[in-house]
């Protein structure tokens, strides 16, 4: 009886909070060292009874009470010609946003692709990266699914290391319209592999790369109930 | 500033007691990234008529002790959060999204009556 007692009262305290039911992740993601430092620097400032302004984030000059590091849910196509086709890597990225509460005001969105060592990147071939917007639901054939209609959002030219995207028109777009997020397509193109002994090293490094790359959406979000928006000026 | 100790005989008055909550004592462990657990606190004490004025009371609990005292059926006023805090949390939840968040009224910084 006790127990049941508590798992009632746990269960309305989380519901308080905002969570379904209590959270029980099987893995655990990595944490950004933005998110550690803000938590640090807020600690700090409870300790030291110092006033804080909860609804704007210093570390990330935006204003917002609300952060999401979302996981990425999307899919790898399997391309078994990877010379012929000129495609390294095509990836699908999905990030559900379906949590976001329709009165929350979006002030960041950040997509984040961590590419692993930038070791792979040295002795390998001519890398591009190209982002886009699949505004067309996949076409599921026999072999790998085809995206519909995309938008180009950016291309890198050799990419490496850590790359940020600013993406905050397309998840306000998505949390607007949620059954147009159909999310992005992720390719890594290979520029030029004529010479033949780069083979070895392409193929070396577009492993390395599925193994290692990382894809993740920070959302920061602003809850007007909780924090007011400075008052507009006069003109 | 510094937290004002009661004296013994002042043990029983209203004022706010240290409470540290754990979340591995609640299982909470397993999703709160940070922090590991944080210093709530909670009121409790009496809040007698004679003392109602120096116990950081509202006018409420002051008519509540007055009238305890002619009716003794109307229940002393009691001791409670007159100040609270929020705290900011990470956590993961069950989509494997990293969330941080402020709850507000967490942390019990001052009691009254």
């Amino acid at each position: 009886a006790l127990g049941q007692t508590f798992q009632f009262q746990e269960d309305a305290f989380l519901r308080f909070l905002g969570l379904d039911k209590t959270p029980s992740p099987l893995k655990l993601q990595p944490v950004p060292y933005i998110l550690k430092k803000i938590v640090q620097d807020r600690e700090a400032a409870a300790a030291n009874e110092v006033t804080q302004d909860l609804c704007y984030l210093k570390e990330l000059g935006v204003r917002g009470n609300l952060i999401r590091l979302l996981a990425d849910h999307g899919f790898y196509f399997y391309s078994p010609k990877i010379s012929q086709d000129k495609f390294c890597l095509q990836k699908a990225l999905y990030f559900n946003l379906s949590a976001v509460h329709e009165k929350e005001q979006f002030t960041m969105a950040q997509l984040g692709l961590d590419l692993g060592p930038s070791s792979y990147f040295h002795l390998g071939p001519d890398l591009e990266l190209s982002l886009s917007v699949v505004q067309e639901p996949y076409r599921w054939g026999r072999s790998t699914p085809k995206p519909g209609r995309i938008l180009a959002l950016q291309s890198v030219p050799r990419p490496q290391g850590t790359l940020r995207f600013n993406l905050l028109d397309v998840a306000q777009h998505w949390k607007n319209n949620p059954q147009k997020n159909l999310g992005l397509l992720l390719e890594i193109l290979v520029k030029d592999d004529r010479d033949s002994g780069l083979h070895v090293a392409l193929e070396d490094t577009c492993a390395g790369l599925r193994r290692s790359l990382h894809a993740s959406l920070l959302v920061v979000t602003l809850d007007p109930q909780q924090c007011h928006l400075p008052p507009r000026q006069r003109r | 500033a510094a937290i004002p100790v009661p004296s013994p005989s002042c043990r029983s008055l209203c004022h706010r007691h240290q409470l540290f909550i754990h979340f591995r004592d609640l299982g909470w462990h397993k999703w709160i990234i940070a922090p590991k657990g944080f210093m709530a606190n909670y009121c409790h004490g009496d809040c007698p008529f004679s003392l109602t004025t120096s116990l950081n009371s509202s006018s409420y609990a002051f008519m509540q002790a007055l009238m305890h005292t002619v009716d003794p059926q109307v229940p002393q006023a009691v001791c409670i959060p007159t100040k609270l805090s929020p705290i900011s949390m990470l956590y993961q939840d069950n989509d494997d999204n990293v969330i941080l968040r402020h709850y507000e009224d967490m942390v019990v910084d001052e009691c009254g009556c």
